[in-house]
């Protein structure tokens, strides 16, 4: 799967 | 009837939405105005308005993503196979939230609180319209069917959840996950709606449709491209081609 940078960040960004 | 974990899930799912809708409400105050100018071929309009559309959907784009976070069972997938369903899902998710907002007495869409949209307005922000009379199709469609709260989120946990989506490693458990939703939805319309027993495979059949409508986006994307109309980095990163 391509690295999909913005996607991520935005799955990763409540749970820090 | 329905377990009252299911009752339970239900109301959990309804009340994320509502809280996605609110968060993103004063966002979608912010985007680029849509143009009062009347002259439709004004260039620096039509940018406005093609901008005025990607910065909605970027907004629907992050509501998808945060409502899918609270869907139980989501976080328990690896994160790329987070990334492989709501890749795919996203459009069809957005085009839900869409015939949400489908108003039949104007024919139009109503994305912001006193804001409609009809298909010429669709087309004067740059879409065509073999992907916008679709998109009014299924919204006329999905308006008949009369969905509450619980039903269109009850439809959207289902339609991320799909196990065939394209680089899903765990596919038996987007599969278990998915049949949670599926239940709890079949048990809710036997409740809700006792005398519409076609209710449920009726559906059922318009998320087949937004395969459909998902492969003419696919189309609208390559026109676009083809048109020097770039989308947005978020938008371009789960709808664009990557060589």
């Amino acid at each position: 799967v391509k690295d999909h940078q913005l996607l991520r960040y935005l799955l990763d960004k409540d749970e820090k | 009837k329905l377990t009252p974990e299911q009752l339970s899930m239900i109301k959990k799912l309804v009340a994320a939405q509502q809280q996605c809708n609110q968060r993103s409400f004063t966002d979608r105050l912010k985007v680029t105005p849509w143009p009062q100018v009347p002259d439709p071929n004004n260039r620096e309009a039509r940018q406005q308005r093609f901008a005025h559309f990607t910065e909605l959907a970027i907004i629907s784009v992050q509501e998808i993503v945060d409502f899918a976070k609270q869907l139980p069972g989501f976080l328990e997938l690896t994160r790329e196979d987070q990334i492989a369903l709501l890749k795919t899902s996203t459009i069809e998710v957005m085009l839900l939230e869409t015939s949400r907002r489908y108003n039949p007495e104007i024919e139009s869409i109503t994305f912001l609180k006193d804001l409609s949209y009809n298909r010429d307005d669709f087309a004067k922000a740059g879409l065509q319209f073999e992907f916008i009379n679709p998109i009014f199709e299924f919204s006329k469609g999905m308006n008949e069917l009369q969905l509450n709260d619980a039903e269109y989120a009850l439809l959207i946990a289902i339609n991320i959840f799909s196990a065939d989506r394209p680089n899903v490693q765990d596919q038996s458990l987007v599969e278990r996950l998915q049949h949670t939703y599926v239940e709890a939805l079949h048990s809710y319309i036997c409740i809700n709606r006792p005398n519409d027993r076609l209710m449920f495979p009726r559906m059922l059949m318009k998320l087949v449709s937004l395969r459909t409508l998902s492969s003419v986006h696919s189309e609208q994307v390559f026109a676009l491209r083809l048109q020097d109309k770039k989308l947005p980095p978020l938008l371009s990163e789960i709808w664009d081609v990557h060589e």
